[in-house]
């Protein structure tokens, strides 16, 4: 099973068609992996994009030298996980 | 009911399967289960059917979790299925709709993606097949509908390793065929409706291109009814519109060929995650969503009933 031990989720908020294309060339960016949840697209929406840990710091990096205001929205995708497993394993019981 | 399945956390492939058995057994007289195909890896691709009678009434079709990591989505489907039985006879809107109208209800569109979700990689968004001279897996199958397919957007790649790979050719993934195979072949079908999570968006054609419907104005007062009763039980605010306006322009979407093939009522859900969740959605908040879900279903459905076409 694929573990995401430090995996974040960034929330960007594009302001401008200019940052919007600055995503769109992480994106174009294979080898960091990048996972979209919610694609850099109208301006109303923000980009949620899941970072592999090794990545993180670079990406973080990429926007904080282009000024282009993010929020974390998942800390360690994990540890989401894990409860979320917990959770399964907690109901399953509850039915039997 | 006697049922002890718990609505309230996320199952299986095979719990859900083994539910809608139960659904089944339990409600006899109005839903039926048929397999319109099978996935890539072979898993039966069922379908409840829910109807009173008669032969190639109009229907309505709805799909949930076509992106298999969007687990609230099935979840909600399962939940949902359990309301439209339990309702008709009690119900008077369902039970008039289901007195006219048969309903179609797919709970998990893409079964291999969603087994691989709980075995191996909980973020797989595509289908399982084996792309032809790439080591990535998988297309995705919302970009594979024969809809504008292959057009250039930045919502559908060429790429077999990114996420929204169109695949091949339109219609090659066996699990988006099986459905336009069905739905062809009944040739009855009022609406067509999909259920996908996240970011609360209620969205009707066209994505592959960004020109209004021809039925825009209905579609659009419809859609905003739709939204409006969601909002009503929790609050949960939808954005209403074209999914070129909404998101981007993405070719291959399943609403776009549904619209095209002549079904005007064809509307895409991206269910909720009001928080920090994205479509990791706690347990906790799967009946609430479904709950919501339900009355925006129901309103595009009382809508489709009283004005046939």
């Amino acid at each position: 099973l694929e573990t995401f031990v430090g995996h974040q989720v960034l929330r960007i908020m594009t302001r401008n068609e200019e940052e919007v294309e600055k995503i769109q060339l992480l994106e174009s960016l294979e080898h960091l992996e990048l996972d979209f949840w919610i694609n850099p697209s109208a301006l109303a929406q923000p980009v949620d994009v899941r970072i592999p840990a090794n990545s993180v710091q670079a990406v973080k990096a990429f926007l904080e030298a282009h000024g282009i205001q993010y929020s974390i929205l998942i800390e360690d995708l994990q540890v989401i996980l894990d409860k979320e497993k917990e959770d399964m394993a907690c109901g399953q019981q509850k039915e039997r | 009911s006697s049922n002890t399945f718990n609505y309230g956390t996320y199952h299986t492939l095979e719990e859900i399967y083994t539910e809608l058995d139960h659904l089944v057994a339990e409600y006899s007289s109005i839903v039926s289960k048929l397999q319109i195909g099978q996935s890539y890896e072979k898993r039966p691709l069922y379908v409840l059917k829910f109807s009173t009678g008669g032969s190639n009434r109009p229907a309505i079709w709805l799909d949930a979790g076509i992106h298999s990591r969007e687990w609230v989505t099935q979840a909600s489907a399962i939940w949902i299925a359990r309301k439209i039985a339990s309702d008709y006879g009690k119900d008077p809107s369902i039970t008039s709709l289901l007195n006219r109208m048969d309903i179609f209800l797919l709970t998990v569109s893409n079964p291999d993606g969603y087994v691989f979700t709980h075995t191996t990689n909980r973020m797989w968004r595509k289908t399982r097949s084996k792309n032809q001279g790439s080591l990535c897996i998988g297309v995705d199958p919302n970009r594979n509908w024969d809809a504008g397919f292959g057009g250039r957007s930045p919502g559908a790649s060429s790429k077999p390793c990114s996420e929204s790979y169109h695949g091949p050719k339109a219609n090659s993934e066996v699990e988006v065929k099986s459905v336009v195979n069905f739905i062809k072949n009944h040739g009855n079908i009022r609406a067509f409706l999909t259920l996908h999570s996240y970011s609360q968006l209620l969205m009707y054609p066209y994505g592959y291109k960004c020109t209004k419907p021809a039925d825009y104005a209905e579609l659009d007062a419809v859609g905003r009814s739709a939204a409006n009763s969601i909002r009503s039980l929790y609050g949960t605010t939808f954005r209403v519109g074209t999914i070129c306006n909404v998101i981007y322009q993405a070719s291959g979407g399943s609403i776009d060929w549904s619209y095209d093939n002549g079904i005007k009522y064809s509307f895409a859900f991206e269910l909720r995650d009001t928080g920090r969740y994205g479509f990791l959605l706690p347990s906790n908040q799967i009946i609430p969503t479904a709950e919501e879900t339900w009355l925006g279903l129901k309103t595009i459905m009382e809508h489709v009933r009283d004005n046939s076409y």
